[in-house]
């Protein structure tokens, strides 16, 4: 009962969550050439004080929910993302130029809470 | 979603989704590139993303200009034969400030048809424009083109930099074919058929590499013209 207590209470916790990112779904395919779509995560859970020390939390998280835990109007610490990567992008612009270039910061790789 | 779409887009540096009316092939060294930064960006080498080793020089952001000639010299098209110019410009206005150019080279490709009634070997030249047209003063950068051969490559980084830090300079390119070793351009050739689809024959691309150094800040910052 534990188990599957703390099992159910695990799938609770702050955590990544596979997304695939398909251009041809936002409608974008006829101007982007590459990629037709990229694999990311987003990140979603909760971060409850008694488990910060598993997660790779920052100490202001910490401290943030500690504060949560006396006065309720500080929120917890958030499930965000910890560590990011960049995809590199073949599109057209308007003028029908063809561009490559990479973007900082678009595919998550890890979450944590902060 | 309007919303969402505008943000990413943003993000990418466009204001809007792009939608271009015609679009040029995509060369198969873009792709080969393209291939190569997904794999040093899925392995976190970002010190790869700042250098084309496919052109030899520093750069994380690569364009392939399209020709806008035939949108800028209309009055070309009415040109009656002998026809052996075609005009190129190429819109520079997407290249921001804090971009550094590395690398300008031209892509000329001549069609076959261009040349079929032609024996001889042609030269072709390659003019960069600088007075009001139709008399343009024009800079010569002359390039023999053999019979054999139907991809010339330039070197045009000088001036691009020229056009890009004083964008009213840049009337664009003028693309002659003359029999080889003729100075007197009097005598001109003839191609086949009517000036307009001896022009299409004449395919010509921009190829670009700037550096950003927000984004490649480990690169020396070379000094840059005031605009």
């Amino acid at each position: 009962a534990t188990l599957s207590t703390m099992e159910s209470t695990s799938k609770h916790l702050c955590q990544r969550h596979q997304m695939v990112i398909n251009f041809e779904d936002l409608g974008w395919h006829k101007w982007i050439i590459a990629p037709k779509e990229f694999r990311t995560n987003y990140c979603k859970g909760d971060c409850p004080f008694s488990l910060m020390s598993f997660f790779n939390s920052s100490n202001y998280a910490f401290l943030q929910t500690l504060m949560n835990s006396r006065t309720p109007e500080v929120p917890k610490a958030a499930c965000v993302p910890t560590k990011l990567s960049s995809i590199s992008m073949l599109y057209y612009d308007s003028y029908g130029n063809i561009i490559l270039q990479h973007h900082e910061g678009m595919v998550v790789d890890e979450c944590g809470c902060g | 979603p309007q919303l969402e779409e505008a943000s990413l887009l943003h993000f990418m540096g466009l204001n809007k989704v792009p939608s271009p009316r015609t679009t040029q092939p995509v060369p198969s060294i873009l792709m080969k590139i393209f291939q190569e930064r997904q794999k040093a960006a899925a392995t976190g080498h970002y010190q790869k993303l700042c250098y084309v080793k496919e052109f030899g020089v520093p750069g994380n952001l690569i364009r392939l200009f399209q020709d806008q000639g035939a949108l800028s010299h209309p009055m070309e098209v009415a040109q009656a034969p002998p026809c052996t110019q075609k005009f190129h410009f190429f819109n520079l206005s997407v290249i921001t400030q804090d971009e550094q150019l590395m690398m300008a080279k031209l892509d000329l490709r001549l069609g076959l048809n261009a040349y079929n009634a032609l024996q001889q070997d042609l030269e072709v030249m390659v003019s960069v424009v600088q007075g009001p047209a139709p008399q343009p003063d024009q800079k010569l950068v002359l390039h023999y083109l053999p019979w054999s051969q139907r991809v010339l490559h330039v070197d045009l980084l000088d001036v691009v930099k020229e056009w890009n830090s004083n964008p009213q300079s840049n009337l664009g390119l003028v693309l002659e074919l003359l029999p080889k070793g003729n100075n007197d351009s009097t005598m001109t050739i003839y191609p086949e058929g009517t000036c307009d689809n001896w022009r299409q024959f004449i395919q010509a691309s921009l190829m670009v590499v700037t550096l950003t150094h927000q984004e490649c800040p480990r690169f020396p910052h070379f000094p840059r013209k005031r605009r």
